[in-house]
């Protein structure tokens, strides 16, 4: 039994403003660090394909299954994100170890023949974001203390 | 009669927090993986 | 005003070096090696020397960023994504400029000048974003000032040990800058507000990671400029696509905090409904629902459900709200308190419509706040009352008292608006099961039961059913009042005529009573 009740002048100020706000939204990767390497550009795709991301898309599970270039993929193109963080850690669960001075990625190639106190023998191999593969390490001591 | 609530986007009825992907008051889907900032170890920062 | 000479052209040099430095790999983690260069240039150029001049040098970066990005934004022919990563390349870097010397301003134990600081940046940025409100009115742009704030915030909330020292100071600072800039006082930047409130980080600070829920009430207090905001666009049903964008928002974030944090709505619960318009059901339901996580809900269907032997049911609610404060003037609380008591002054009743009434203004006769904090206050004495006999409340134990008197002469005396009112502010009471939804919800049916008139048992209907119609949710306290209305026979709810006064009405009636029974 309200009825409706008109406008005063300030509020007819405060929706004029609004809707003169409406045309340029915030978008949410204003609330989000640059992006230089993938910035947001989405692309609207057929509504048949999914429109959400799978459920729990984001646990370290759902990352374990992916294949290890995908995870570098992640790893390096998506930085200071939690996707990275999780790719990080399902990159350790396939027994890779990020090697902090070197900023490369290691898993052990064969069981390394003797561990000394500083450093472990054996043959490495390592993945090259450059040429986007794995490459095995020469002739490479591995500096036990960096690792991450 | 006000709007069908499940359809914004949120799922209602997980058991995991939802304010952690929350993405934004008009966004129709959770943040992603890769639109959560992260602080994640420097040296992760190779770029 | 007032600018030394020369000020302007050295604060541009000095942007221009720290972003050039920001941005350079040689600025080391962080940007601490580039900050510690630039320190020194600040020192160089006397810009540290005064409390004026560090004033006055944050008031031009910051308009020079503004401007920076006006000008960025007018270039049509760039992609927005271009556009921003231009504005973002200086704007992120002022921001970690502003971060860098709010933490490392004074000595590392000293946190007052470093809150003192955040203040000052926090009220510049704010006075310069009115400041331009005002001049460019539709023109005016959003873009920089959320980016300032959102990423000043999440800079602000890392994970470093002299930033958790001081996190509930700079939560203070930031919840203090959003209410001065709170909608209704700066309308062209309501959407990013709601982003900068609504913010992951900005909800996760302030409800679930700030100890002893401190931060509950400044949360609530940003909501509540949001709900006054909307109040007279939602008050209005037709909504322009603007004003239904920002509605839609609101319930998103309401849904958030149904999901996440129940006992914050269950807590400010009567604040909201006191500013939410009363025509605006479904966002009122989603905030009544709110129940406590560790609660188990009977289903409200349950047949021969004993509702009084509940073991919640006796439980009074947590209301943060002083709403009894706001029963005004003095004069008509001491005559109010005076009437419970010995229902004395006997013209109390008949003065009560003109106490709660306003201004002849349509659609807002009544003060609604007033009525609501009558309501909840009366009800909670009568509580008191009951229980302090040991009983608990029934339809055998709310009346007769002086309590019900104030009640039935409400139902009785005022005019369709206001008794809509009243009757409203009943059912915002019928929640999850606790004392007030119990002696509510046995109150509106006593009031149904000994109307003289069937037009207030027709009322009391219609309020119940106008929030039982629209979509889910719907609270536990108000289907189990419906129900029991519908099913006991004491209330012979089925032989009034207005139940059939339409097929349509009759259908609805018939299948929410088939679903009920």
């Amino acid at each position: 039994p309200l009825g409706p009740v008109p406008l005063v002048k300030d509020h007819v100020y405060q929706l004029t403003m609004l809707d003169a706000a409406y045309q340029h939204l915030p978008h949410p990767s204003d609330s989000e660090r640059l992006r230089h390497y993938l910035p947001r550009n989405p692309c609207p795709t057929p509504s048949y394909y999914y429109q959400l991301p799978p459920p729990h898309a984001d646990s370290v599970d759902f990352f374990t299954r992916l294949s290890t270039e995908t995870l570098f993929f992640i790893f390096y193109y998506m930085e200071g994100t939690k996707a990275q963080y999780l790719a990080a850690k399902a990159l350790k669960k396939q027994s890779w170890r990020f090697h902090t001075k070197y900023m490369m990625w290691f898993q052990r190639h064969e069981e390394p023949k003797t561990i000394t106190e500083d450093f472990e023998q054996g043959t490495y191999i390592f993945f090259d974001y450059e040429k986007w593969g794995q490459r095995k390490k020469e002739g490479f001591t591995f500096e036990y203390r960096y690792l991450e | 009669p006000g709007i069908d609530l499940t359809t914004l986007g949120l799922n209602l009825n997980s058991p995991e927090i939802l304010y952690s992907t929350f993405q934004s008051p008009w966004a129709e889907a959770p943040c992603r993986p890769q639109d959560i900032d992260f602080h994640v170890p420097s040296e992760y920062i190779t770029n | 005003f007032d600018d030394p000479p020369g000020l302007h052209e050295k604060t541009e040099y000095l942007l221009r070096e720290w972003v050039t430095m920001y941005h350079s790999p040689a600025a080391g983690r962080d940007s601490t090696k580039a900050f510690t260069a630039f320190v020194q240039q600040m020192h160089q150029q006397g810009i540290l020397k005064t409390d004026d001049l560090i004033t006055r040098f944050f008031r031009l970066c910051t308009e020079m960023c503004v401007d920076l990005c006006y000008r960025a934004l007018s270039e049509q022919t760039h992609s927005p994504t271009l556009i921003r990563a231009k504005c973002f390349h200086t704007l992120d870097a002022f921001v970690r400029l502003i971060a860098l010397l709010v933490k490392h301003s004074g000595d590392s134990a000293n946190t007052v000048t470093k809150i003192n600081l955040l203040h000052k940046v926090l009220g510049i940025v704010a006075g310069v974003l009115i400041q331009d409100h005002e001049v460019r009115c539709t023109e005016f742009q959003q873009l920089p000032y959320h980016r300032l704030f959102i990423m000043l915030f999440i800079e602000l909330n890392a994970p470093e040990p002299i930033l958790e020292s001081i996190n509930l100071q700079v939560l203070l600072a930031f919840c203090q800058v959003f209410h001065i800039l709170r909608p209704a006082k700066a309308p062209g930047f309501a959407y990013a507000w709601l982003e900068l409130v609504s913010h992951r980080v900005f909800i996760g600070r302030l409800l679930a990671l700030t100890p002893q829920q401190r931060g509950w009430g400044m949360y609530a207090q940003l909501l509540m400029d949001l709900f006054r905001f909307l109040s007279p666009f939602l008050r209005n049903a037709e909504l322009s696509k603007p004003t239904q964008l920002i509605y839609k928002g609101t319930l998103r974030v309401l849904l958030v905090l149904l999901h996440d944090f129940p006992e914050f709505l269950c807590d400010y619960h009567y604040a909201f409904c006191d500013v939410v318009p009363s025509n605006c059901i479904q966002m009122r339901n989603l905030i009544l629902s709110a129940f406590p996580r560790t609660m188990r809900l009977p289903d409200p269907f349950t047949p021969n459900l004993k509702v009084d032997s509940l073991p919640d049911i006796a439980q009074q609610p947590r209301i943060l709200t002083n709403f009894v404060s706001m029963i005004q003037p003095s004069s008509f609380k001491k005559d109010l308190d005076s009437y419970l008591k010995t229902r004395a002054p006997i013209n109390f009743l008949s003065e009560l419509r003109s106490n709660l009434q306003q201004s002849v203004e349509p659609g807002c006769h009544y003060n609604i706040p007033l009525i609501n904090a009558l309501v909840l206050y009366v009800g909670t004495q009568a509580i008191h009352f009951i229980h302090g006999k040991g009983q608990s409340s029934s339809m055998g134990t709310i009346a007769p008292s002086s309590h019900m008197d104030i009640f039935q002469n409400l139902a009785v005396n005022l005019d369709t608006e206001g008794r809509y009112l009243f009757l409203t502010a009943i059912a915002n009471q019928l929640r999850y099961p606790n004392s007030h939804t119990h002696y509510f919800s046995c109150t509106i049916l006593y009031l149904f039961a000994q109307a003289n008139n069937e037009q207030i048992q027709e009322q009391i209907t219609r309020v119940l059913l106008e929030r039982l119609i629209v979509n889910r949710p719907h609270p536990w306290g108000l289907l189990i009042t419906f129900i029991e209305m519908i099913k006991n026979p004491n209330f012979k709810f089925w032989n009034h005529e207005f139940v059939h006064c339409a097929p349509e009405v009759d259908k609805m009636l018939e299948s929410v009573a088939r679903s009920c029974l």
